[in-house]
């Protein structure tokens, strides 16, 4: 049982105000990528119906006010209301790195039966940022727009702006966000214009210092950003006309997906994750078609410099946190998104991990970027998520994985002495991983009738 | 969730609300609610989605369309049958367990 929520009480608007930097960020994102129509709404699980508008004004007037808040206030306030109430504090958004925790707390539904769904709480992470505008994985629901994000300070981070969307009818499983610093700023500034100088004070006084000075807070947040952190290996990989993410084991080693690299001695351009120069690069091993381990090693012409090589995991535990890597859903717009979750299934064959699940969430163009611990063992490489062929449902919360345990001692011994053959080896893995990679059931004993 | 997320949830409980937005006998206006945030109880300032009263704007939902328009509207941007309600939880603390005492013996939902 919970706490009866309170009678509502009455508010009047003070304004609606728009946060101009969101717009712009979602317009770069979002604006310009007709042909992979983004959809964004409140609705049911289902994209909405209607393919021919992108996102905007036809999904509801929830939709088309993306990017729009508004400040209320309560008309029958009372002191006892004040007495002990801890004053919220709001955290710069761009001062937390990707990856870091946050808990959402927003009422699934909106005004239906509060009593019930009042203050529902989702964790994820921080996946991805372009300025005031997020991107969480924390699992949002329609009726959250607007709900409060924090950090796990109990800091405000964000708002949630929407709460579902989909790239080519596919569920992209993230929520999008506006900053709370961002949007206190625009409200404060609009407030004084309308003359509402008390108020302006308010939200201002709500601001930590470092916020309040716009002029430090981006170029802090990226040395923030950029230090030190496991997804900074995860590279872009541009093959032609086809990428996807890989990730950097050595100065010069890339390891991603077959069928992002696909051909031997094809020229690669791999765009590393920080605000370094991309670098050209050769692949010297695909696996072949037959193979169920899609792998391609790429050899860079010069050295990656800035990045932190990942330990590789010696263990596989099911139900660890983890995290997954990739410049899936964004490209190169905005670096690569981060995903939570944690190893779902750890496939073995004769006693060696073959295949690994996960629950984060894994969109197109993610393949080949890494899957961390949460301590940033690498653990393997992405290769797919999971599409029901009779509905054409995808699934990015179920994906599959090629462990580290299967290609470390063939690319130990590339590294060593630049010898292939050991990596031809990922040709010929035995029929028992090739029927777990068909998604077939690994052969044991046979059946024994019932009767 | 462990003792990690304590302060966040805490946080969250506190500052969390619904607001819902009606208008004068219009049925097809809705209603509309969605969540919110409680910014400081002393003054009474909530922030929520706009879409909310989007519906009741006199220049329609096109006035937020992404353009040359303003990044604000005041009050008089919206019609002046437009009644918004926050709803809002007790939150943590000794207070609000004295009230989860009482919600026990009452069922949750009418």
């Amino acid at each position: 049982a919970q706490p009866a929520p309170r009678s509502p009480a009455c508010a009047r608007l003070l304004l609606l105000a728009c946060c101009p930097a969101f717009r712009a960020s979602f317009a770069r994102l979002f604006g310009g990528d007709v042909p992979e129509q983004w959809r964004f709404a409140g609705g049911g699980p289902e994209p909405p119906e209607d393919e021919a508008s992108t996102s905007g004004a036809d999904e509801g007037p929830l939709l088309a006010a993306l990017g729009w808040f508004a400040l209320l206030r309560l008309e029958d306030c009372t002191v006892k209301e004040v007495m002990g109430s801890p004053r919220l504090s709001v955290v710069p958004a761009a001062s937390l790195p990707k990856g870091a925790p946050l808990l959402t707390c927003g009422s699934p539904f909106g005004a239906f039966c509060p009593d019930i769904f009042l203050n529902s709480l989702s964790r994820g992470v921080l996946s991805n940022a372009a300025g005031p505008l997020l991107l969480t994985d924390a699992r949002c629901l329609p009726g959250t727009e607007g709900a409060g994000v924090f950090s796990t300070h109990g800091a405000l981070v964000a708002l949630v702006a929407a709460p579902l969307c989909w790239r080519a009818r596919e569920w992209v499983g993230l929520s999008l966000l506006c900053a709370a610093d961002a949007l206190l700023r625009s409200a404060a500034l609009a407030l004084r214009r309308l003359g509402l100088q008390a108020e302006a004070k308010e939200l201002a006084a709500l601001l930590p210092r470092q916020a309040r000075d716009t002029s430090a807070g981006p170029q802090r947040a990226q040395v923030l950003q950029e230090h030190g952190a496991a997804w900074l290996a995860a590279v872009l990989v541009e093959c032609g006309s086809v990428w996807g993410s890989g990730v950097a084991l050595a100065p010069r080693l890339v390891l991603t997906c077959r069928h992002v690299a696909p051909r031997e001695n094809k020229r690669v351009l791999v765009r590393p994750a920080t605000k370094s120069p991309p670098v050209w690069g050769e692949v010297v091993f695909a696996t072949q078609d037959t193979s169920p381990y899609d792998v391609a090693v790429v050899k860079l012409e010069e050295s990656l410099k800035g990045i932190p090589f990942p330990v590789l995991a010696s263990y596989f535990h099911e139900g660890e946190d983890v995290c997954v890597v990739g410049f899936g859903a964004f490209g190169q717009a905005c670096g690569p998104s981060v995903t939570s979750g944690i190893l779902s299934a750890v496939v073995e064959v004769n006693e060696a991990p073959v295949m690994l699940q996960t629950t984060c969430a894994v969109h197109g163009g993610s393949s080949g970027g890494p899957l961390f611990t949460s301590s940033g063992e690498l653990l393997g490489i992405i290769t797919s998520n999971t599409r029901d062929n009779s509905t054409g449902a995808t699934y990015p919360h179920l994906n599959f994985s090629i462990p580290m345990a299967v290609l470390q001692p063939a690319l130990s011994q590339y590294r060593c002495t630049g010898e292939l053959l050991p990596l031809r080896e990922l040709d010929r893995p035995s029929e028992q991983v090739r029927v777990v990679w068909r998604l077939q059931r690994v052969p044991a004993q046979p059946h024994q009738s019932k009767l | 969730m462990g003792r990690r997320w304590g302060p966040a949830m805490a946080a969250g409980e506190r500052a969390g609300c619904v607001v819902s937005a009606r208008g004068a006998g219009a049925e097809a206006e809705g209603p509309w609610s969605c969540s919110g945030v409680l910014l400081n109880r002393r003054a009474g300032l909530v922030l929520c989605h706009g879409g909310i009263v989007a519906p009741f704007l006199r220049a329609g939902p096109g006035a937020l369309q992404p353009g040359t328009g303003p990044s604000f509207l005041g009050p008089d941007s919206c019609r002046d049958d437009l009644r918004l309600y926050v709803q809002w939880g007790p939150g943590r603390g000794p207070r609000a367990r004295a009230e989860l005492r009482g919600a026990l013996c009452t069922p949750p939902c009418s």
